[in-house]
């Protein structure tokens, strides 16, 4: 399974749509403080199924739709999706997956795989043997290292349950 | 369960000192079970660097921390390679001899997973296969450009 | 106490407010008191990067919060010049261009205090009036060694 | 007031005693990771009076005298000094002062200026006024950028006492 592309739109800071094309390998972000590159990361971690808001550094649901800036008008929707190569690890019978989740400012919101809507349910269990589940270590974020080996013996069990 | 569960941390604790001692050039590194009963058991990290005695976890350098996490992460990929992992500047802490260490398993392990990483430091830039740059001249509108690593900047 | 408090407060949310706009090339930063007494009022910190809205302290990015904090200190510092400052790795989450701008501050507020910075960062060592070197060659005991910045390394 | 040099003996991985002479303008401390630089950071903040052992990184005092290492025995006693050039900021007709502390492995720890024994009171009063009190902002430790922003409003109110 090979993660092919990002959609981000109306997602914190990205108040135009931004496309980013991934492959194979390893891919470097980079750019100055506060431009963006952690909402990134969050619009990641938010389409796989991320519900706590405080994770995305927020402190309520709709700070992840744009706020505005000094010369742009806040935004109504904020919406994500990836695209992957599917080769049978996500149990569905399509070639190209795509994972779509959009929030409306109104708290109205919606997950969609491959246009069809489903349930933030139908997402982690889509996700759940591939490593990437909820518990995994796949995504470390900024300066999470002492949050790692500052937390509890028995948090740390939901780890390797995710891995076995 | 039970059995499933015992495999796996018996592998991804040899594949933690394998990755430890890479990194550190040497040392010691254990996970143990805490607890009475496997299925509630919690899991206990010690660590030794080379040449310096076992000590508590927070008597570690930061970096020295930082590498621990990378050593944890890298045994979980072996274990079981994830289709992609993201670090956030985790690199960020790191001298420049452990960055290019880091550098390196970042390559070795790019066979199996791709790696999305977000850095400041050119040592790990030097390390990608793509660069993506992400600015914000237009007020508080991020936007994506495309970098040519020489004017990356970065250290 | 109450009197000498609040001339310290404006003084010093003016220092941060210039510090700020310095780092950042703009923007606003704010200090108010929170509470109903002076005597056991609690201090708020609000901040609005350039061409930002204004917005909750967690929502900013990693190199954001540090220069915050850089701009409280320098704030501080003008009030009261302390003999001694010591900042340990305080540049990690900067990019090129902040290590520079604080760099400059460095520069500038050391004609009346002290510095001593641990870093990684080139550019900050390039700052230094004298560079000292903790090597650990020996099996876990500290060294000082003579540097030179061509031979520090660093980014 | 200048801080001219710092001595430590047995702290923590000072087996060998380190001098370090300090100067007017900025002194960088650099070298690998786990060498030694944020324990010089410790050293200072502990022989200025600094009590609490979690943010000397350990769990028990003793947890700062030389532990050992694979050629070296443990020591016994943990030793640092702090030479001010003393221009009347401290309260003391000298015009050298030397701060020393020091902890033996028996829990014994004693307090000298300029080598006759005080307390930490009295440490503490010396410094209280020059902006290197308990409540100053004057040492940052590595990675505190967080709990700076992260603490209460009413903590924060320390900060601000100790410059008034
Ligand atoms: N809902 C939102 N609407 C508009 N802008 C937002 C929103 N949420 C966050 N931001 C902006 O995103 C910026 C932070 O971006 P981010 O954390 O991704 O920076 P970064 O590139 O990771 O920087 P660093 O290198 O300092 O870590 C903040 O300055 C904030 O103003
Ligand atoms: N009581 C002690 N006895 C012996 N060694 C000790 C003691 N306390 C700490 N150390 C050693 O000091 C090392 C950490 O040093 P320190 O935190 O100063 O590193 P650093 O130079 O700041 O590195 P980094 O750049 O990673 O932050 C640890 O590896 C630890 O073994
Ligand atoms: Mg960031
Ligand atoms: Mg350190």
């Amino acid at each position: 399974m090979q993660l092919k592309r990002l959609e981000a739109y109306g997602f914190k800071s990205f108040a135009d749509k931004i496309e980013i094309e991934f492959h194979p390998g390893i891919t470097a972000i980079v750019g100055p403080n506060g431009s963006g590159k952690s909402n990134i990361t969050d619009a990641i971690r938010w389409v796989l199924g991320e519900q706590n808001i405080r994770t995305l550094r927020g402190a309520k649901t709709e700070d992840i739709i744009f706020a505005g800036s000094s010369t742009r008008k806040q935004l109504g929707v904020a919406e994500v999706s990836l695209f992957f190569d599917n080769d049978g690890t996500l149990p569905l019978d399509y070639r190209e997956v795509v994972v779509t989740r959009r929030l409306y400012r109104s708290g109205e919101s919606e997950f969609q795989i491959n246009g069809s809507r489903c349930r933030l349910k139908d997402i982690h269990q889509m996700f759940a043997d591939t490593g990437l589940g909820h518990g995994s270590m796949s995504i470390i974020g900024q300066n999470r290292i002492d949050s790692i080996l500052n937390s509890k013996p028995e948090e740390r069990r939901v780890f390797f349950e995710e891995a076995a | 369960m039970t059995k499933e569960f015992k495999k796996a941390f018996a592998d991804i604790q040899a594949y933690f000192q394998e990755s430890f001692a890479a990194l550190f050039g040497g040392g010691n590194a254990e996970l143990s079970l805490s607890g009475e009963s496997v299925l509630e058991a919690g899991i206990e990290i010690s660590v030794q660097p080379p040449d310096k005695k076992r000590q508590n976890l927070s008597v570690l350098s930061g970096g020295e921390r930082t590498l621990t996490v990378i050593a944890l992460l890298f045994a979980f990929l072996r274990y079981r390679p994830s289709p992609f992992s993201v670090f956030d500047e985790i690199d960020a802490p790191l001298d420049d001899a452990n960055i290019a260490r880091f550098g390196k398993f970042l390559k070795e392990y790019a066979k199996h997973t791709q790696f999305i990483v977000v850095t400041h430091r050119r040592g790990t830039m030097e390390q990608a296969d793509y660069l993506y740059g992400v600015t914000m001249e237009d007020a508080g509108v991020s936007r994506l450009v495309s970098v040519r690593l020489d004017t990356a900047g970065g250290e």
